[in-house]
């Protein structure tokens, strides 16, 4: 697995924040 | 004579002035004015007191109140900058400010660096790296061995730990995102350059000429 710690805890769903925009259009 | 009596316009608590908030973050007063509509409507989701409560904002987030993130909480505590429990107009503003595409990149390193510093340290270490990625493994459908975890762990530190404490300062973590300019990249929010097209029915009329700034 050729990525660092950072990279795979940068896949949390909690970091989308899209979701605060998505959700209210 | 008659008078004219004029309804006064009911904010939500916490509310400011969309002109002092753009004048403080990278958006414009429309965007300030388009992001309360945002506001008003994550923070009347189910307790309607005009605040965004965690359980709203883990419903906008992932359509599930209860669904629980150690990383959404991390964001939530951040945008918490009062540290009362709750999200008001004010913190909404200045914190999604940050995810904006225009903002600094120095701002938004030190808000990636404060969102790992779990325990409030000053520092990321090990234990809360290692934490942070047994959690994302548990959100999703990858599986490692602890062994593999570790690996990854200490190969992370040995590239960002320059100094070889064990523990990643501010200025290490700097240096380290240069290196690796894809951490950043949840940092900011495309939607934000623009809100104000990128949602027309948050705009609103609004009393304010951006261009008048």
């Amino acid at each position: 697995l050729n990525m660092n710690a950072f990279d795979i805890i940068s896949l949390s769903a909690g970091f989308d924040l899209s979701g605060l925009f998505e959700g209210s259009e | 004579m008659g008078c004219v009596c004029v309804k006064p316009v009911k904010h939500t608590p916490g509310y400011e002035d969309p002109v002092i908030l753009a004048s403080e973050t990278t958006f414009t007063v429309s965007e300030v004015e388009a992001l309360y509509e945002l506001f008003k409507k994550i923070s009347h989701s189910i307790i309607k007191d005009g605040l965004i409560h965690k359980e709203e904002f883990q419903l906008a987030l992932f359509r599930n109140s209860n669904k629980k993130n150690l990383f959404a909480d991390r964001v939530f505590d951040l945008f918490d900058a009062k540290r009362n429990g709750v999200i008001d107009f004010g913190e909404f503003v200045r914190s999604l400010s940050i995810f904006h595409p225009d903002t600094e990149k120095t701002e938004k390193i030190s808000f990636a660096f404060r969102l790992y510093d779990l325990r409030h340290t000053g520092f990321i270490e090990p234990d809360e790296l290692k934490e942070m990625v047994l959690a994302l493994l548990n959100e999703s459908d990858l599986c490692l061995s602890d062994d593999v975890v570790q690996q990854i762990v200490d190969k992370t530190f040995a590239e960002a730990d320059k100094k070889g404490d064990g523990k990643i300062d501010p200025d290490e973590w700097k240096e380290f995102v240069v290196q690796n300019p894809s951490l950043l990249k949840n940092m900011t929010l495309p939607y934000l350059k623009d809100i104000t097209m990128a949602f027309p029915s948050f705009v609103m009329k609004s009393e304010v000429n951006d261009d008048e700034m």
